[in-house]
């Protein structure tokens, strides 16, 4: 463990509660991409099937089961709870976009041609493109409210760091997943527009809004 | 192997 993997972990652990806090307290899951939070959910589930078969540590376990019933929480109140402030209008991303050729990708490119290595590594490929559906409807509603965008960015910012955190690894251990690592680039160049807009607007206080 | 390390990353 290092700290850029620490704060890379705690940043996406504050992200997740942040939005799950945002629709419970609000009631509403206005702005919200529901396709977003079901891959995300189908993320963290492909990733953690080994919960219980393989043990790291305390920390690795009891994150892994607090991403998974966070994500779980969160699609439940999208879906069902709060369901009519769900607005399916702008969240009309075809999620079988991203899942099949995922899937397809998954099957193509791997460390190891078992179940659990592929899983994973649809895992890691979704979580990449994951993002889209919630960026994607943003575009459309060409806002997003101040908590959202603050949810995008400690989401963002995770994977960012995760980047330096394999970058630490290489030098100081010899490690590197070349999957992990380029999958963490492209999930992170993904929100490169967003980092723009919220550093030169939520952080000046000013509303996020997409140039119509 | 050296993969496996991979796996203690969330």
């Amino acid at each position: 463990m290092n700290i850029f993997r620490l704060v890379g972990d705690l940043s996406h652990l504050l992200a997740i509660l942040l939005l799950l806090w945002k629709i419970w307290k609000t009631r509403s899951c206005a702005g919200v991409s529901g396709k977003s939070q079901i891959m995300f959910g189908l993320v963290y589930i492909t990733r953690y099937l080994d919960l219980f078969t393989n043990f790291i540590s305390i920390y690795n376990t009891t994150m892994k089961a607090i991403f998974i019933a966070v994500a779980i929480a969160t699609i439940y109140l999208i879906y069902f709870k709060f369901k009519a402030t769900y607005d399916s209008n702008h969240d009309t991303f075809r999620m079988e976009f991203l899942i099949v050729p995922v899937g397809g990708l998954a099957f193509l490119v791997n460390h190891d041609f078992t179940a659990l290595e592929i899983l994973w590594t649809f895992s890691i490929y979704l979580e990449s493109v994951a993002i889209l559906p919630q960026l994607f409807m943003i575009s459309k509603t060409g806002e997003a409210e101040t908590i959202t965008s603050h949810y995008l960015f400690a989401l963002g910012s995770y994977r960012a760091l995760y980047i330096v955190n394999w970058v630490y690894r290489y030098y100081f251990e010899g490690f590197f997943d070349l999957i992990a690592i380029v999958a963490g680039c492209v999930q992170t160049i993904l929100y490169c527009d967003f980092f723009y807009l919220y550093v030169t607007k939520v952080m000046h206080g000013k509303k996020l809004s997409l140039p119509a | 192997d050296e993969n496996d390390i991979a796996k203690d990353e969330l």
